[in-house]
């Protein structure tokens, strides 16, 4: 069975998709074969990997239990890494899955009929705290919370730890958070004053890797690609093959 | 009647609560009286605006029909300024609003109702495509579309801009579209030379205020406080100021 690792934050913009992205490709580069699930119907991460026709079949048809995920997944031009793409029906999918049966496991269900090749499935979720971010946080082994050292940010991710909480005693007691994931950290003082606030709140919670603000980043993404492959000498590319590898290391270690 | 101004985009973090809530209090401090009205479940215009312990009633009640916007709206530190504010349940209103009448005209109902004294109601969407930004979208005068310069925001401005055309030729006719506003807009090259493609592709729909990055936006979120009253003389506050002069203006010429 795949480990399933889901990315997670009602909170926009704080990195969701950029970590997705890059985990996913540091992990099939880590000779791992993995599939990316982009459960966002705004599709970042499907165009992130560079697929920019928009996926006739992908997650919207593996959540309405249409098909199944060998069926939807394609290639990506990354060795071992395919992706489940993300379609605009995927916004309908709430009030869709509200009136079915078993809305929440529609995700799990769809990992277990995986061909046994797949060593790990990563989802990357919308911002919101709907039926698509619960069925990703039902299928998963790990969940990794990104968030920004802002403010507005630090706001909601005690909601959001709540969140995923609620999910682990109701739905999926399998479920364990590898941390809280400080991205976008730049040098600036309020950055370190609110990421201080941050680990004083959550200690161990906060992982050791740091995602650091690093224009790259966005450079990589003008071009459609991860910024591990875009620069990898860059601090943030750094810091995303150390969270593969860390990521690697506690799935053998479970 | 109050003019509506809704401020839309379903691309994450890319400044429609900090939009919405200075525009709210430069519109305030112009002598209007005004009601911003928080769909975002993450609640983070209702405390941006200093309201910490969480309403009793807001927002979900307004769109389940279960109270007026006078009843739920309530008083901020600011002369003139009302917020109806947000609460967790927000989160569950696409299912809510799935199996009841009319779900898309709850707001705009609300509005109707509002007494004659009130000038603006400015609203704060999530980012999504769901139900409540839709509410948001019927009940609008003025769209105001927030966007960074940067290729994934981008990416998702045409989507965004064509659910607003969708949502005037079925549901509201009246809606108007004052702009595409350039967000956190950074003195770096890959930032000016994406607002330039922005500007290429939506040309006249760029609005001309563009609000730059500017750190002592984000110190003011730390105090709760909006930009435009924690550094007035800043770059991002006199932004504001136009951007509320400039709604003003453009509400009479019509
Ligand atoms: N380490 C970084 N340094 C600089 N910019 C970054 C970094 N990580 C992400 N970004 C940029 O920040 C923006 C938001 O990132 P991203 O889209 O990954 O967030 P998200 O949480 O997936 O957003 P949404 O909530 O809309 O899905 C993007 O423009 C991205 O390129
Ligand atoms: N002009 C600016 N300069 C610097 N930082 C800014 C600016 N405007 C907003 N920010 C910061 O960027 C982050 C995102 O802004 P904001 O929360 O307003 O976006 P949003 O679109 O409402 O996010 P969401 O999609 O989660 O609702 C916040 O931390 C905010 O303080
Ligand atoms: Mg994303
Ligand atoms: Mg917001």
């Amino acid at each position: 069975r795949p480990t399933v690792v889901t990315i997670f934050n009602q909170k926009g913009g704080i990195g969701k998709t950029t970590t997705a992205v890059n985990l996913s490709v540091c992990l099939a580069a880590l000779g791992h074969t993995v599939v990316l699930v982009d459960l966002d119907s705004q599709s970042n991460a499907t165009t992130g990997l560079g697929i920019v026709a928009p996926p006739t079949r992908g997650a919207y048809e593996l959540i309405a239990g249409t098909a199944t995920l060998a069926e939807v997944r394609s290639p990506t031009a990354f060795p071992n890494l395919y992706v489940c793409g993300a379609t605009d029906e995927l916004a309908g999918a709430d009030i869709e899955l509200a009136l079915d049966s078993d809305p929440q496991h529609r995700l799990a269900q769809a990992v277990k009929g995986l061909p046994g090749d797949v060593d790990f499935v990563v989802v990357d979720c919308p911002p919101a705290l709907g039926m698509l971010p619960v069925n990703g946080l039902v299928a998963c082994d790990w969940a990794i919370l990104p968030v920004t050292p802002e403010p507005m940010a630090r706001d909601g991710l005690a909601k959001a730890w709540r969140h995923i909480q609620r999910i682990r005693t109701n739905l999926n007691r399998h479920l364990e958070v590898a941390g809280i994931l400080l991205t976008m950290t730049g040098p600036d003082p309020l950055h370190t004053a609110m990421a201080e606030t941050i680990r004083a709140e959550f200690g161990q919670r906060v992982l050791p890797v740091v995602i650091p603000y690093d224009p790259v980043v966005v450079e990589a993404s003008s071009h459609d690609r991860p910024v591990v492959v875009h620069a990898p000498d860059s601090a943030a590319a750094r810091a995303y093959v150390d969270l593969a590898g860390m990521i690697v290391a506690r799935t053998h270690a479970r």
